[in-house]
């Protein structure tokens, strides 16, 4: 559920693009 | 002496020497060898030429070669700092140096601001918002009406675009991440403090001593 107070950029940055962790995964 | 070496190692263009990424960047010589190892590893996965091509670069992000991601574009197209349309090595090192955990917090809101200054403009608009949100609405299968979307960047827009004139510049960004610091949460990758520990670099370190 995503209110409609969310900050724009706290959404945002949950995207899996964002998300570079994956780099580290072997 | 030049002749001797017949297992001289292979250097790949846009090398540079582990010694020369520390002096730049939060990392030891010995986690930019590391670094190295990983950038081999994902510079060789579909082309075999040892640079990052950006299929390489969304297969280790999304296991998915073909996999287009608005955020994924930007941060390559922000490592690629050349513009030549593949990730070097130095490129690979200097820019995850942004996201080491050590690295300076304003070089992290920075990073941030050009990310999702989606036309380079020096500012974020309401429509490259608007464009974030949409896109990271259609990645994660979200639905939301029209309605609400326009809600949440609106009332985002209000309170970060605190002089009122319709974008957000780099200083109106600052205040906005200092009252929300989780907004650069994902600036900082615990991982690189253990990069050595990830992707020893015993072969590396014996073809610097070789080469010596």
């Amino acid at each position: 559920v995503v209110p409609a107070t969310m900050n724009a950029f706290e959404l945002i940055s949950t995207s899996q693009g964002l998300n570079l962790s994956s780099l580290f995964e072997k | 002496m030049g002749c001797a070496s017949s297992k001289r190692s292979k250097r790949t263009p846009g090398y540079e020497e582990p010694t020369v990424l520390a002096a730049e960047t939060p990392f030891t010589v010995s986690e930019v060898e590391a670094l190295y190892e990983l950038y081999k590893k994902l510079s060789n996965a579909i082309i075999a030429d040892g640079l990052i091509h950006k299929e390489e670069f969304q297969l280790a992000l999304f296991r998915n070669r073909n996999r287009r991601n608005l955020f994924a574009d930007r941060i390559f197209d922000l490592f690629d700092v050349k513009r030549n349309g593949v990730i070097e090595f130095g490129e690979f090192v200097r820019s995850l140096g942004v996201f080491h955990p050590n690295a300076p917090v304003a070089d992290k809101i920075a990073f941030a601001f050009r990310l999702y200054d989606l036309r380079q403009t020096g500012f974020i608009e309401r429509e490259e918002l608007k464009e974030m949100v949409l896109a990271l609405l259609h990645e994660s299968d979200l639905v939301l009406s029209e309605d609400v979307v326009e809600t949440i960047v609106d009332k985002t827009f209000t309170d970060a675009d605190t002089k009122g004139d319709g974008k957000i510049d780099t200083e109106e960004w600052k205040e906005f991440v200092s009252k929300h610091p989780s907004l650069i949460k994902n600036m900082t990758l615990p991982y690189l403090k253990d990069i050595t520990l990830a992707f020893p670099s015993f072969v590396v370190a014996s073809e610097v001593e070789e080469s010596d």
